[in-house]
């Protein structure tokens, strides 16, 4: 898939 | 959000501030590796270019914004505006060493192959290995100012705040991402002998020598 993993670190 | 990552957070803010502090008020860069400071603005230049793919927060907005403009605003003091007192000469370490390893491992080791995972993941393997010019300085010199040391101290302790802040989100979230675990806990195991050093002698009142 492409899905983008969302990142919610720094 | 949970209060290790915020302290971990606010511990990576400071120790920006500090070292851009220290060089303002000193009109110095001495003590502190080029190239470390390349591979940061590096690190943060590839890791938040979802700046413009996704909103998360304003906070998140906002801190990532913040670390690549403070990150090239040190490069342009350490390479432009403070160069005279920059130490090249021991500022010796091979960055396409870490470059190259780190970026054929990124397109190996990855969540996902596509290009901005890949560069994320780069980042976050870059990251952890982006201290060592610093490290390798300290120990060619023997000696940090303790500015410097307390810069890092609040850098190392950044990391180590994060993988507190990953087992919490282990349990209580479920959140697990195997790549930034793993490299936070070998960027962490890279300042230990530093912060022993760090514990037993500066925070002693003494300046941080390293032994012969």
């Amino acid at each position: 898939t492409f899905q983008i993993r969302l990142k919610d670190e720094l | 959000m949970n209060i290790f990552r915020l302290i971990g957070d606010m511990s990576h803010l400071l120790a920006i501030v500090l070292l851009l502090l220290k060089m303002w008020k000193t009109r110095s860069c001495a003590g502190i590796s080029g190239k470390s400071q390349i591979l940061f603005a590096l690190v943060f230049a590839t890791r938040y270019l979802d700046l413009f793919t996704a909103f998360i927060s304003a906070y998140n907005s906002t801190m990532k914004l913040f670390f690549i403009s403070t990150s090239l605003v040190t490069v342009y003091l350490m390479y432009f505006k403070f160069r005279a007192t920059y130490d090249a000469n021991h500022d010796t370490f091979r960055l396409e060493f870490l470059v190259v390893p780190v970026g054929g491992l990124a397109f190996l080791v990855n969540h996902n192959f596509s290009p901005l995972e890949i560069l994320w993941t780069f980042s976050i393997y870059l990251e952890s290995v982006a201290i060592l010019p610093q490290l390798f300085m300290m120990s060619k010199t023997g000696e940090a100012e303790t500015i410097t040391s307390h810069y890092l101290f609040a850098l190392g302790s950044y990391r180590a705040l994060y993988i507190l802040n990953w087992v919490f989100r282990y349990y209580f979230e479920g959140f697990f991402d195997l790549i930034a675990v793993v490299a936070g806990c070998v960027q962490t195991i890279l300042y230990c002998d530093f912060f022993y050093l760090y514990i037993t002698k500066v925070l002693k009142g003494k300046k941080l020598s390293l032994p012969a």
